[in-house]
């Protein structure tokens, strides 16, 4: 479903820095794949290329045979919302919407009904142990409980292709365990997974394991 | 250095959430203590308490035997300034200034110059493996670089206290040990440590771990 060849991702600023550099990486339909590498490899640069949040200095991402970089930005939006899910290394969450609201989102771009997205988003948030936080809004939410938020958004619309980085690195090894369950339910129902992670027990989830260093894909594991 | 009398923090909302209930706990001149628990126990409303950055409901706070909540916030402050190192769970750095700048923070609000300053960050950025990053503001980095730029930043003023919450959630292992490597000399120098962290093999670099659930203090396991 996304193919990325040859991709880097140059930003110019005092110093060049080539925070992906000559990547090339195919992520068939339905496949389930970890990425690991050190702090500031590129993890999250990749992600973003993935997602179409970001678009490559060189190289091309398909996305379903289409070059995303080809599209324009509304368009792009318009991909993304249909088959992405994302849960970003900072979560993203809007600040004056609670916990349900957050969740319900992705829906309303895709013209679910009110009664409809509130079902949706309470079921999400209660398989993720929030049932009880729904009012809430995130300043009155844990770190981990915000991740939560986050990763139950994600998962709102059933997408075709979840992006998550760094998923559990704020809650403990139980939540953790059950963030890793939803994942792989959506992964059972047939859809792709790409997930960020520096705990080598959650990359074991996957199926492979593609390891970055220096912006360079340096190895890809079987697992 | 740090007591906490049956410490109750409770939020009035919708429904009432007690984040923290009757806790009790002693952090003497000189220890490193590690807190565990769930997603939600109270880890890090613990450490805002410790801290001054917010009071109790119930219960006292005493840092260096002055009750905290006794103080003003401008005094609080102060003794925050002169005291207390903190590591966010979200980071909460300046977005329109650079890593150096960042770092050297805590250092102008001790009248500290500017050349003293911007040796001190740098240094400490260098031990973080981020010397080649410290002209970069926040949005050009990546999630564990922030984290340590934070980390930096709470070191600066070599603090008798520090308060540490999930500072390796972000980076890869080895990064996470060089982090660790740092809190290991600020508590050789004699000074105090707490860190939240739901990593065991974070936790064990402490000299005991508090285990907290539903916002109690359940038990004080010696490591
Ligand atoms: N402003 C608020 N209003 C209501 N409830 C709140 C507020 N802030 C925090 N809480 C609740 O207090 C509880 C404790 O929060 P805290 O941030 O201390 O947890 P934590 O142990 O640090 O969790 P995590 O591991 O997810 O970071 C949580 O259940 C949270 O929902
Ligand atoms: N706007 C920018 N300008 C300059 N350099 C940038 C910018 N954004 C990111 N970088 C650099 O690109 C590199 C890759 O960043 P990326 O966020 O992809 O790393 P990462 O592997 O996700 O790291 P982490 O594990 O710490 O989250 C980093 O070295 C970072 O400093
Ligand atoms: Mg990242
Ligand atoms: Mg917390």
């Amino acid at each position: 479903v996304v193919v990325l060849s040859d991709v880097t991702k140059t930003y110019e600023g005092g110093a060049t820095v080539e925070a992906l550099s000559g990547v090339s990486l195919s992520l068939p339909e339905g496949s389930y794949t970890a990425v690991m590498g050190p702090s500031g490899s590129g993890k999250s640069t990749l992600l973003n290329l993935v997602g179409g949040l970001d678009t490559p200095t060189a190289g091309t991402v398909r996305l379903d045979g289409r070059d995303l970089a080809a599209l324009s930005e509304p368009q792009r939006a318009r991909v993304r919302g249909r088959t992405v899910g994302f849960v970003f290394q900072t979560f993203n969450l809007m600040p004056r919407l609670t916990a349900a609201e957050n969740v319900a989102l992705p829906l309303v771009f895709q013209g679910v009904d009110r009664a409809a997205r509130r079902e949706r988003a309470e079921s999400l948030l209660a398989d993720v142990g929030l049932g009880d936080r729904t009012g809430h809004e995130p300043a009155e939410l844990s770190g981990g409980q915000r991740q939560r938020v986050a990763i139950a958004r994600a998962l709102a619309a059933d997408p075709a292709l979840l992006l998550a980085d760094e998923p559990t690195g704020n809650v403990d090894t139980d939540t953790g365990d059950r963030i890793m369950a939803e994942f792989a339910d959506l992964h059972a129902a047939g859809n792709t997974v790409l997930l960020v992670t520096h705990e080598r027990r959650i990359a074991e989830r996957a199926n492979r394991v593609v390891h970055l260093r220096d912006g360079e894909l340096r190895e890809i594991e079987s697992v």
